[in-house]
């Protein structure tokens, strides 16, 4: 948008695509809109200065992102338990594994628990990152129940003096009632090891989910009180705008962003960033 | 739903013998809202809505339907076209190995693709060989071969430190030498900015020259579907698409805009985690669960 622009039904258009396309839905695209409307009132019917509109809806995306309670949790005594979900392929394994790279380099014991006893191969892939991490795993056989394999692991972290442990289970869809009730098992299991447990649930998320990403974070939110989500594969061109909505109806932040498949891909969520890449 | 909502928009048509612009207008307004919903791309919903605008307008308002049913009538009929219609793979001259290749983003569902479109083949007489050409994704081989034997369908691996393309020649070698007539190859997850990583796919794809080429797209993507299949498509030119984890209730809008995007068809749907879970796609199935 060079020099001034009417706010018109043509400008407004047009911006309005862009946030469609960056996922951020229908829903929440009008209520920005209409925010930006009323903070172009002051511009009476004068064009509004180049870049305006464009870094008012940023600030606007901003608003809706900014609140304290989006640093990672950790526990008042250890360990720190934090169980990872999601929807199948989303990137949690990896991202366990990343996370666990950076509270070993924090000086942390890290015990990672292979709740994934059902995908092909899973506790074989967590293995890896552990080795790559530098830290321990819990696994049992394939076809194991997740829920006692969280159980064991619990007891395996105390007699390790675990700072934090790190809970895999396996990719699920939220439309399949018994997997989530599988989950919610797997919950209540932790939170009768341990007061306060889990410390954090994170939902993780592929940057490139749609609107279902909305209706994913209300039932994982339901089966498992989720704390924070991890947003993943932002390193591609997706720009995960559903998690505005998510933030907006259900208080839940992005925490983590994963960048990239190594072992340093993980970063802190940046909603500076984030709202810039929407419009880039 | 979307015949509701249509038949609120155009309640006003009733009595009346023909669509005009002012009176489609609403309706056309909530086609865009539901497709918008449904993850359909802002591209894909502006060459829709002009099509089915032109397609409405003038249109004699059948005295047997609804305005609403009669405006379904035709959303539905040009959304089940625009999926399918003209769609259809090449048949595959006979005799000699088939070479089939998967590609996509990471985690889409490749590798659990594989072996189901290895199992497909095999109940209909062919004798499939996998091939475990992903070599980045920790346990990816492993992954492959649990699949593999549960499909009772062998895998053809090699020891870490063989390249991709290693892999695949050798895996051709083999297939011949063992009377497979089927080679299906899992490639790793790659993102299709990934130049590297797109021009290894294109390298694998000399080698091969695949008579098949799948693009595997998770039907939970939002507005980047476009862009993932445009570049596959135009470093591949890819012979058709697979939809995965549609037992989710993503609407799978997704379809529609890949059709819209790369012209190619849609060809099979992974419906689950079962190596069963896999079946031909239905463009009819697929407008209905659109339209919501
Ligand atoms: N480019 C990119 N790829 C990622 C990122 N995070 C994960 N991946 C890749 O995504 C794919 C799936 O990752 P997993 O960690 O297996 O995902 P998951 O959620 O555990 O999958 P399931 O256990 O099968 O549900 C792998 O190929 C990862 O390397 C990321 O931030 N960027
Ligand atoms: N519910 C459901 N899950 C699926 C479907 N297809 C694949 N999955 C799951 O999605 C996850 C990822 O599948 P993979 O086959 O590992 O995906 P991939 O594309 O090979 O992943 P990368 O090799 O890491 O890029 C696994 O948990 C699969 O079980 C499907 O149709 N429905
Ligand atoms: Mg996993
Ligand atoms: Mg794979």
């Amino acid at each position: 948008f060079r020099g001034g622009l009417k706010l018109d039904d043509e400008s407004l258009e047009q911006l309005e695509e862009i946030l469609l396309a960056a996922d951020v839905g229908m829903m929440t695209t009008q209520h920005l809109v209409a925010g930006l409307r009323e903070r172009a009132r002051r511009f009476r019917d004068k064009d509004v200065p180049a870049d305006w509109a464009m870094n008012t809806l940023k600030e606007l995306i901003l608003d809706e992102l900014q609140h304290e309670t989006s640093a990672p949790a950790l526990a008042e005594n250890p360990p720190t338990i934090v169980l990872v979900v999601g929807v199948n392929g989303v990137g949690k394994t990896t991202a366990i594994g990343k996370l666990a790279a950076r509270y070993v380099r924090e000086g942390m014991t890290v015990l990672l628990i292979a709740g994934d006893t059902f995908r092909a191969a899973a506790a074989e892939q967590l293995a890896i990152w552990a080795e790559r991490a530098g830290c321990e795993i819990h696994s049992a056989q394939e076809g194991a129940d997740p829920a006692s394999v969280v159980y064991d692991g619990l007891a395996h972290a105390r007699r390790l003096g675990a700072h934090m442990v790190i809970i895999d289970t396996a990719g699920r869809l939220h439309t399949k009632t018994h997997l989530m009730a599988e989950l919610s098992k797997i919950r209540r299991v932790i939170e009768r090891d341990s007061p306060g447990a889990p410390h954090e649930t994170l939902l993780v998320q592929d940057a490139s989910t749609g609107q279902t990403g909305l209706v994913q974070a209300r039932v994982f939110t339901e089966a498992t009180q989720v704390t924070g989500v991890v947003l993943t594969k932002l390193d591609g061109t997706a720009k995960g705008g559903v998690t505005i909505a998510i933030r907006r109806e259900l208080g839940l932040p992005v925490k983590w962003m994963g960048v990239g498949e190594k072992l340093d891909d993980l970063e802190l969520f940046d909603p500076e960033a984030f709202a810039a890449a929407i419009f880039n | 739903n979307l015949t509701d909502r249509l038949n609120q928009a155009l309640r006003r048509v009733r009595g009346q013998s023909h669509l005009t612009e002012k009176n489609i207008q609403e309706a056309l307004r909530e086609v865009r809202l539901a497709f918008l919903e449904a993850d359909v791309h802002v591209g894909a919903v502006k060459e829709f809505i002009a099509r089915v605008r032109e397609r409405a307008l003038g249109q004699e308002v059948l005295a047997s339907l609804e305005p609403g049913q009669h405006a379904i009538k035709v959303v539905y009929e040009e959304l089940t076209r625009m999926l399918g219609g003209d769609a259809l793979l090449d048949p595959i001259p006979a005799g000699g190995l088939i070479v089939t290749m998967l590609c996509g983003l990471q985690g889409s569902g490749k590798t659990t693709a594989c072996a189901k479109l290895a199992l497909k083949m095999k109940n209909e007489g062919r004798r499939p060989l996998l091939v475990a050409a992903d070599v980045y994704r920790p346990a990816a081989v492993e992954q492959l071969k649990v699949l593999g034997e549960k499909v009772d369908v062998p895998v053809f691996s090699q020891p870490q430190g063989a390249r991709p393309e290693q892999i695949v020649e050798r895996a051709m070698a083999f297939a011949r030498a063992e009377g497979r007539d089927l080679l299906i190859l899992d490639t790793a997850g790659r993102l299709h900015i990934d130049e590297r990583m797109m021009d290894e796919l294109v390298r694998i794809r000399k080698l091969a020259s695949p008579q098949r080429i799948f693009l595997v797209i998770d039907s939970m993507v939002g507005q980047d579907a476009v862009r993932q299949a445009e570049h596959f498509n135009s470093r591949l030119d890819v012979s058709g698409v697979i939809l995965s984890k549609l037992d989710g209730d993503a609407r799978g809008g997704v379809a529609l805009s890949v059709r819209h995007a790369i012209g190619k068809p849609i060809v099979f749907a992974s419906v689950g985690e079962k190596p069963a879970d896999f079946e031909a796609f239905h463009p009819d199935r697929m407008a209905g669960r659109i339209l919501g």
